[in-house]
């Protein structure tokens, strides 16, 4: 573990938590896109495949099950909770994810560490995970004005996997042998695919004012 | 290459 890892971890886990607070503090997900929820849960649950046979530490084990749960709980919130799922964007989250997952499981068939299940479910997991954004970001183009919790979701969201990036070029320079082209490449892409956000995000903090994406 | 070798991240 390294402090540029430990961020990465924390960033994530406020940008969930900052979701959370969101969502039962103003008991609405208007501006959240349940499709962006629900791939990162299938995300969470591929990439997690290990949890009961794979122990690496009490932190390891601790954070995959609070990101499996936080994923189901949002998604679940979004869908049933009476109040909750009322102010879903329905009509503006219309992004056909079902390309990025097709997508991803077909590369992860080509590129992954070892052709076994967990591992290809594995590459499948790092790549879904790279555009899960993407349904968020549209919607967030789509709805105009951005409320504060939900841009600062995003932004951390963003920031998390950048971090990432951090931990993996001081790993290769520190440990012999280091690589991780497979989380590497696609942390870039992800993180990468963030960067107009990132710009209106930091202009709207500049100037004070309410974040607006383009449409 | 081990399992946790390249698996002990999240």
């Amino acid at each position: 573990m390294n402090v540029f890892r430990l961020a990465g971890d924390m960033t994530h886990l406020l940008s969930i938590l900052l979701l959370l607070l969101k969502i039962y503090a103003t008991k609405s997900c208007s501006g959240v896109s349940r499709k962006t929820q629900e791939l990162y849960a299938i995300v969470f649950i591929f990439r997690y495949l290990d949890l009961f046979t794979d122990f690496i530490s009490v932190y390891n084990t601790f954070m995959k099950v609070v990101f499996i749960a936080s994923s189901l709980a949002i998604v679940w919130c979004m869908r049933f909770h009476p109040v909750v799922r009322r102010s879903y964007d329905r009509e503006l989250d219309t992004f056909r994810y079902f390309f990025l997952v097709g997508a991803s499981f077909a590369l992860a068939l080509i590129w992954h560490e070892k052709f076994s299940v967990q591992e290809v479910f594995w590459a499948f997991s790092i790549y879904l995970e790279a555009v899960a954004i993407l349904p968020q970001l549209v919607l967030l183009q789509r709805s105009g004005n951005v409320d504060n919790l939900t841009g600062q979701y995003v932004f951390f969201l963003g920031a998390y996997r950048a971090f990432y990036i951090l931990n993996w070029i001081y790993r290769y320079l520190t440990e012999p042998r280091f690589t991780r082209w497979i989380a590497g490449t696609s942390g870039v892409v992800q993180t990468a695919l963030y960067a107009d956000f990132f710009y209106y995000y930091f202009i709207s903090w500049k100037n004070n004012s309410k974040l607006k994406l383009p449409a | 290459r081990h399992y946790e070798d390249y698996h002990d991240e999240l």
